[in-house]
């Protein structure tokens, strides 16, 4: 069931640098982990609205803390996933999935608009 | 369905006719532009036909509502593009008009001719982005046209009942939109 599926390994087929093996390190992670590109990952988050930037440095930390952790739960509502809390196999293929640059929450770093209403 | 902060759309008088163009300096040259124009009408027509907004192709690109151009990386906006895949367009809300696409994709208006295994298929990203042009946001319903992510060599292009829903709400009914109950089923199924 960790096998990627065909979109999923047509993105590490052109992505040689990000292959799907680089991917399953993140698989299964949850609070408390301490991950290696952890960081990449955040930026992912911050870029389409679900992380601020961090008070401290300015940057982000490989931690598994629970901002991500809420960050992610609310990935995985708002992209119809279930909300486990953790980098299981469904998120992480929707997350290497090629995506609209519009932020979900437009506002939170994107200059689209302040935020969204939901309905 | 989701809107921008504050619920913005255009605003007209009816009936409501916006225009649109492509930017001179800025396009794909392994498409015609026969076949992107063609691709763009029918992504139009599909919010038009259960809205009563018309869309037409603007004599000039600096007088037209709706600017669409391909640029690669950072292109001014604040939104760089990001390379293969990963992001592949993005578009403002109303009555901005701005509507980006990555020029480092594959484009592509016809899977059987364009064999890349990476292809975008131009008229599923063009239905999409029009509909944050017309002020949806991002919907958590996976059927849904503004379900942000699509994967390459994927043709979805019918609206569903959560995008209909969502910009009926914002400009009400085309006249001759006719409720069609295969959106219903649609619809049930994403809350499955």
């Amino acid at each position: 069931s960790d096998y990627p599926d065909s979109s999923t390994q047509l993105i590490v087929d052109v992505l040689p640098n990000n292959t799907w093996h680089s991917l399953m390190r993140f698989l299964d992670a949850g609070k408390g982990n301490r991950v290696d590109g952890m960081a990449e990952l955040k930026r992912y988050f911050r870029r389409f609205g679900y992380l601020s930037v961090p008070l401290e440095n300015n940057s982000f930390n490989d931690f598994f803390d629970d901002e991500f952790e809420a960050a992610l739960r609310s990935y995985q509502k708002n992209l119809g996933l279930s909300e486990t809390g953790k980098l299981d196999h469904d998120t992480m293929t929707v997350i290497v999935s090629p995506r609209c640059g519009v932020s979900d929450f437009p506002g939170a770093g994107g200059n689209h608009a302040l935020k969204t209403t939901r309905h | 369905f989701a809107y921008f902060y504050g619920e913005p759309r255009w605003v007209r008088s009816p009936p409501m006719l916006l225009t649109y163009a492509f930017s001179p300096g800025n396009v794909i040259d392994y498409v015609s532009l026969e076949d992107v124009t063609t691709a763009f009408q029918r992504a139009f027509s599909r919010w038009s036909a259960v809205i009563p907004v018309n869309f037409t192709e603007a004599e000039g690109y600096s007088s037209a509502d709706i600017k669409i151009g391909w640029y690669s990386g950072d292109h001014g906006d604040g939104e760089a593009f990001d390379g293969v895949l990963g992001v592949l367009a993005h578009a403002f809300s109303p009555e901005n008009g701005r509507f980006h696409l990555d020029a480092a994709e594959r484009w592509a208006v016809d899977f059987t001719a364009e064999k890349s295994k990476v292809a975008v298929d131009l008229e599923s990203v063009a239905t999409h982005e029009i509909g944050h042009v017309l002020g949806l946001a991002h919907s958590t319903v996976k059927e849904a046209i503004m379900y942000p992510s699509l994967s390459p060599r994927t043709k979805k292009v019918d609206l569903r009942r959560d995008d209909v829903v969502g910009i009926q709400a914002l400009y009400g009914s085309n006249p001759n939109y006719r409720y069609n109950a295969r959106l219903e089923s649609d619809m049930s199924s994403g809350r499955g």
